[in-house]
């Protein structure tokens, strides 16, 4: 299984629906401080399902919708994952899975919206799903920019406990 | 229950061993159990010992040494739980380039089986890569650009 | 005692603007006090809108960001309360190339006033110094070279 | 007042006594990784009266003092830091000034010894000295691996304070 594309709408700083596809193996996205690349990163994070906003460098879900300069203020913010799974990793019919986090703010509060090949599931749906292919929250297949060297400055216990996980 | 921890735990060291000794050639590292008897009553540190020095406290390392231990310890779990993709934020931080050489030729290598998403500033990580996608702002709005060279 | 305290205040703040005006050309920052009346009530917080940006919570801001708006406070103190040296290690860490190059030349022109001591990677930042020191290290024990170049 | 040289005597990696001249303005240090550089770094903040040994990523003073592989291993740790002192900012009548501090491993515990210009005096003779000329711990003269953003993630009341002290 490997990532096709991630599609930010209004996520951070991806003011404009962004289309962003990768080629198998090895892909390096540089460009200069401040361009949005950690937000690519975060938006990763989002999609698979993290409940953390501090991770993502965030207060509220609210904080991660795009606000503008002029005004362009849009009401949710939307990443969608396009996996593709011509090997039968993951648990679904189709070659091609699309996972789709939404989060919307209205006066009443904000709202989060689940969708997985369209149809509308639970946090809990995708985050099972991804399990099955190997991706979780403390597989450290996630890392965030400063945190590579966490793994020497935590507590042994908190390092056994990764190795608990995993077996 | 200790068993299976105890397994897991062996082949993890194995590989972490293996994968030291290649980002820091001539040097040695392991993962210890602080209680071997029963390990969930104690933690696990880690004993580094650098190319050519004795070891020492894991906090007495440099920022460049701890870069590397560290994701020996990454790479270590990966190769025992692999995940179809990885994302990684500046790993290569604290890096001087010949380390960063390593680390580029390490993910070089494991790209064969997993995919990788690497966000870095250094050049040689960069150049290791299949492909690279450039990030710009304009206006307080990013955008990708390089997406469609390779054909896609 | 306030009066003192937001004398002190005032002219720091004057010094953060100018500061980081020339760190991050077009855009702004400014310190602010939550509590205006008593100062000692509240804490101080930094407001810094970088090119082009609106002004977002200090957290959001990416990692060469929060450097250039760590670095131009710790100026904007050093001009109030210079010292004689000051000895920084890698404070270029998370900075692009063009970055590196500003900050450096920032420690350039203030280096007419105080010494550096500035440990780096980078070749920017080596490359504005007048002197290099290299250091090394043989069999665990650390040397230094080319402390004798420049007529030393 | 410039730092004319700084000496290293089985200080952390510098198992020979070492000494590293600076000229006026720029200098900077490099190497590669491991080599020392945050060392020498760390040589300044025990030469200036630093009393956190974590600071130095040491857990006691005696793991300052060099280890090393052939079984020589000193029982005693040193750093001189030799300032110029031609405008009279330190108040002392000499043009240089050396400042040394010494800690001694032994079967009794550790010792801490401090000399200005070779007279024996207290720790705190030299921070004040130190002090005079505008040294001092919290004037983030000196800036750790790593630090830098430190100022972004502490808390408002904790910036506050570092102006309350300037001021
Ligand atoms: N909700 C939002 N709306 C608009 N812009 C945002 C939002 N959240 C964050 N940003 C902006 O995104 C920028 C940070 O992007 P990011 O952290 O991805 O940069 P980066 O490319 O990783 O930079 P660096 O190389 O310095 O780490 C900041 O300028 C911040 O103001
Ligand atoms: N008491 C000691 N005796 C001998 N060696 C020591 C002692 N304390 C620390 N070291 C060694 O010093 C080295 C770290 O040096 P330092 O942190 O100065 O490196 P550095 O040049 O800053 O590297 P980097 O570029 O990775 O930050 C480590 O390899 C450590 O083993
Ligand atoms: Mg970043
Ligand atoms: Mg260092």
């Amino acid at each position: 299984m490997r990532v096709k594309e991630v599609v930010l709408n209004n996520f951070k700083s991806f003011g404009n629906k962004t289309k962003i596809p990768f080629s198998d193996g090895f892909n390096a996205i540089s460009g200069p401080n401040g361009s949005g690349k950690s937000n690519i990163v975060d938006a990763f994070c989002f999609v698979t399902g993290t409940t953390s906003t501090n991770q993502m460098r965030a207060e509220n879900l609210t904080d991660l919708i795009y606000e503008g300069e002029n005004g362009k203020n849009p009401n949710y913010a939307e990443v969608t994952l396009k996996l593709e799974n011509e090997n039968g990793e993951l648990p679904v019919d189709d070659d091609e899975v699309e996972i789709t986090r939404k989060v919307k703010e209205t006066d009443k509060g904000h709202y989060s919206y689940y969708y997985i090949n369209g149809n509308s599931v639970k946090l809990n749906d995708i985050r099972e799903l991804l399990a099955e292919a190997g991706v979780s929250e403390n597989g450290y297949n996630i890392i965030m920019q400063g945190d590579v060297t966490g793994l020497i400055n935590m507590s042994s216990k908190n390092r056994r406990e990764i190795i608990d996980e995993i077996a | 229950k200790r068993e299976i921890f105890l397994n897991t735990f062996d082949e993890i060291n194995s590989n972490f061993k293996e994968v030291f000794s290649k980002l820091s050639p001539e040097g040695d590292a392991e993962l210890v159990l602080e209680s071997q008897d029963d390990p969930f009553e104690g933690g696990l540190t880690i004993k580094a010992k650098p190319a050519g020095k004795n070891v020492r406290r894991l906090e007495a390392m440099s920022g460049g040494e701890k870069s590397l231990t560290a994701l020996s310890f990454i790479f270590a779990i990966q190769r025992y739980n692999p995940a179809p993709f990885y994302a990684f934020d500046e790993i290569d931080m604290f890096l001087d380039g010949a380390n960063v050489e390593r680390v580029a030729k390490m993910i070089e290598k494991l790209s064969d089986k997993a995919q990788f998403i690497v966000v870095s500033l250094r050049k040689p990580t960069l150049e290791s890569s299949n492909r690279t996608i450039g990030i710009t702002m304009d206006k307080g709005v990013s955008k990708a650009t390089g997406v469609n060279l390779d054909g896609n």
